[in-house]
């Protein structure tokens, strides 16, 4: 049976994007089969994805109606995708008259979880109805934060929310906190990352994401890093994260 | 009359609460008397004001109840602040059922326009309710980008968003797109910033606000960036934003 993993973090702009999307490639690079959910209105992670169809179904489509097919495949074998365009920020206010509103993502995913390995699902930077939807679905949440104070403010919110999903999922852990745009230069990032390792151990991953320039650039090219650049840091790292993860999930 | 200005852009990370507060101390220190209202349920702005009472009163206690009093000095002589918490989440759902749900923030500040030159707004990471009834209530916008790939992609959306706004609030105008966290080495903020410079013209302010350390330290001590450290990079590109808004709005 596959695990559905969500990549969250109501903090804006702390590599939730970046690391739904590199990790899962970095997973299917190491033959694991992995399905890609992009629950983002932004829709970033698809501009990630490069899906060839001009015109294509999306998470919102499925969610609607269950009959409909949404998955794709990417430039990686071992990679699929399910898109999302601006029309899921209409899910946000349909769910909330839904009857069973928490569980709509997770009815949806029931049937694709034994034809994958994984299924990472990427967040919008808020706790709404989208985002907890994607913690009723999961078996688990990587959260990202950049090692500065913002970051540090919001990551005891994330963890609250977590817990109160504790009650209608009670499965659910945090499989790790990854520190991303590391920066050695910077005294704040030390600052962070000791507090961070001092009140959360081992649900700290190892691996440590630096700033890398071409994780940035990435996205202009609509792919994922390892097929950017692979020699570069920032595919390093990722492809570390994977095995990492794998050791800690398998 | 004071004029209301939302800082917005539902990408995440861009450096909206960096801009809000910073140009609100900025505007302050020039002797323009300044109102800070933190929209956004993290509170970052909140956590930036330093108000000294322990418990106070806040813009949602304030939406649900014009008698209720939330207004609160800050260090600088001429800067007050309406803090948030987290209750404003429940705002988003609240609103959704009111009558004039557009409309809520707009009514409530308008007996306060007239005590202030300048009324700065900061947004949540989402085009929802909250960041509307921002649009609704403002005469101008100020859009914060990083030059990064995603935060190009996400200007379409939000310019698209104010132009709907238009038909509630038609005095609603864009007062300028800017450049967030500028890095000269990387050749992608070059390519962006072209970009955008070309597409919006004197839209976008000449002031750019470069990646500076400062900036990122100045929350954790809980002021802005002019009274952590006034001899900053980062400092002193605020008070320069400071005086060409002043310069585009007077
Ligand atoms: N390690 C890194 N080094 C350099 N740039 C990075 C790194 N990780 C992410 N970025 C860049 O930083 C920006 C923010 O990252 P990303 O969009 O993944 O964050 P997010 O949490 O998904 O944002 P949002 O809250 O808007 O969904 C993007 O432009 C991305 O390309
Ligand atoms: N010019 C800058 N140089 C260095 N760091 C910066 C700069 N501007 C902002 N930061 C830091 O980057 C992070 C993101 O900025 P900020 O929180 O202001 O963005 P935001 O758009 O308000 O985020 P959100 O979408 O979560 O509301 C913060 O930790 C902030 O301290
Ligand atoms: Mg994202
Ligand atoms: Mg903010």
């Amino acid at each position: 049976m596959g695990k559905i993993i969500s990549v969250i973090n109501q903090k804006g702009g702390v590599g939730k994007t970046t690391t739904a999307v590199n990790l899962a490639a970095s997973l299917s690079a190491l033959e694991k089969k992995v399905l890609l959910i992009d629950m983002d209105p932004q829709g970033n992670a698809t501009s990630m994805s490069s899906i060839k169809e001009e015109n294509f179904n999306t998470i919102y489509d499925m969610m609607a109606d269950p009959k409909i097919q949404a998955v794709y495949q990417t430039k990686m074998p071992f990679l699929k995708v399910i898109p999302c365009n601006a029309d899921l920020t209409s899910a946000e206010i349909e769910l909330l008259d839904a009857e069973n509103r928490e569980f709509v993502l997770k009815e949806t995913l029931d049937r694709l979880k034994d034809k994958f390995d994984f299924i990472i699902i990427d967040s919008p930077p808020a706790l709404n109805i989208l985002s907890v939807n994607n913690m009723v679905a999961s078996d688990g949440i990587i959260i990202p934060i950049q090692c500065e104070y913002f970051a540090l403010e919001g990551l005891s919110r994330i963890i609250q929310t977590m817990k109160s999903i504790k009650n209608i999922n009670p499965d659910i852990e945090i499989y790790g906190i990854l520190l991303t745009m590391y920066d050695k230069r910077v005294k704040l990032t030390y600052e962070v990352e000791n507090d961070v390792r001092e009140h959360f151990g081992d649900l700290v991953f190892q691996t440590v994401i630096p700033r890398n320039v071409k994780l940035s650039e990435s996205p202009s090219f609509g792919m994922p890093i390892i097929l950017y650049d692979v020699s570069s840091i920032g595919a390093k790292k990722y492809l570390e994260l994977a095995e990492e993860f794998l050791s800690k999930t398998e």
